[in-house]
């Protein structure tokens, strides 16, 4: 993402909040 | 509705804590009101809202994905002791809507809807191509099969005769040709080696369960059956409450006989599951 030195890039949450974690496997 | 207060939903991370809470009182009510197929464990939680609710409390919104375990309902094995069934034994999940009610600390589950699905056969063979699919429990082979196995079983038994309950899942072999079933049986108050007519057996009016696997091995010199029973400790069901909805689908359903004739002999207590 480019953006202007003092302008702040939108934060983007790292982690999705949903679907959560997935424990055994995905069928 | 006061201004302000709205009624907007707050979102919770699926992750969370408190959602993962919701999560496994949905995952122990679907296997407390299940009565026949396998236990599910919790896999992936897709989705969550919480409503706020008047006069108190909060309804948890929530889907869930569940996995099928190896281990029947009926078996009294805690889910958390249980394996998940694997990809190459043609794996069965869940999805599920919840509605719970959290009020005061405690969980109330108010409305319960899951459908059950094999996972494919495309991803299964992907896996393990030689691997053999789920066959219909109806199917003649799976039949004769599940009655060789459970004649088999009576004819070795010194107890109770014991009838079928559900066939749970079926497998047909290609190589050696070879039938796989698993099934769910009950004691009943006659005696295996005394018995002549099957049909005037009555359930047990304390139920005692067991759960077989068996074999069926087509030779050209005659069948081969191997079947091994396991027979749970019998324990009193507590009354669970039930939401105002509870839909499960035709899959799922009852299967366990209705009422029975509460003047019958009491079954033996056996202490630990009997494998016989």
């Amino acid at each position: 993402t480019v953006v202007q030195p003092d302008v702040a890039a939108a934060t983007r949450p790292l982690v999705r909040p949903c679907p959560g974690r997935i424990r055994h496997f995905k069928i | 509705v006061p201004p302000g207060l709205g009624l907007a939903y707050r979102e919770l991370d699926c992750d969370d804590p408190e959602t993962e809470q919701v999560a496994m009182e949905a995952v122990d009510y679907i296997n407390k009101n299940r009565n026949r197929g396998y236990k599910h464990t919790l896999n992936q939680i897709d989705k969550v809202k919480v409503w706020p609710r008047r006069p108190m409390g909060e309804v948890f919104e929530i889907e869930i994905d569940t996995l099928e375990t190896t281990c029947h309902v009926l078996d009294p094995t805690p889910v958390v002791n249980c394996s998940v069934r694997q990809l190459t034994e043609h794996a069965v999940e869940g999805d599920c809507d919840f509605r719970v009610l959290k009020q005061d600390g405690q969980f109330f589950v108010s409305f319960a809807k899951c459908d059950s699905s094999p996972d494919s056969a495309e991803d299964v063979l992907k896996v393990c191509p030689d691997c053999p699919l789920l066959a219909p429990i109806n199917a003649t082979r799976v039949v004769r099969t599940v009655e060789a196995a459970l004649t088999a079983f009576n004819a070795d038994n010194n107890g109770s005769y014991f009838q079928l309950v559900e066939v749970s899942r079926a497998q047909l072999v290609p190589l050696p040709p070879s039938t796989y079933v698993e099934f769910a049986v009950a004691a009943t108050d006659c005696v295996a080696k005394e018995v002549t007519d099957p049909a005037k057996c009555n359930l047990l009016a304390e139920k005692q369960y067991g759960f077989c696997k068996a074999t069926l091995n087509e030779k050209a010199t005659g069948d081969a059956v191997d079947v091994t029973c396991t027979v749970f400790q019998t324990e009193p069901k507590l009354p669970q409450p039930q939401p105002d909805t509870y839909t499960l689908t035709p899959g799922v359903a009852s299967a366990v006989p209705a009422t029975l004739p509460a003047n019958l002999p009491a079954a033996a207590m056996v202490v630990g599951p009997l494998v016989v």
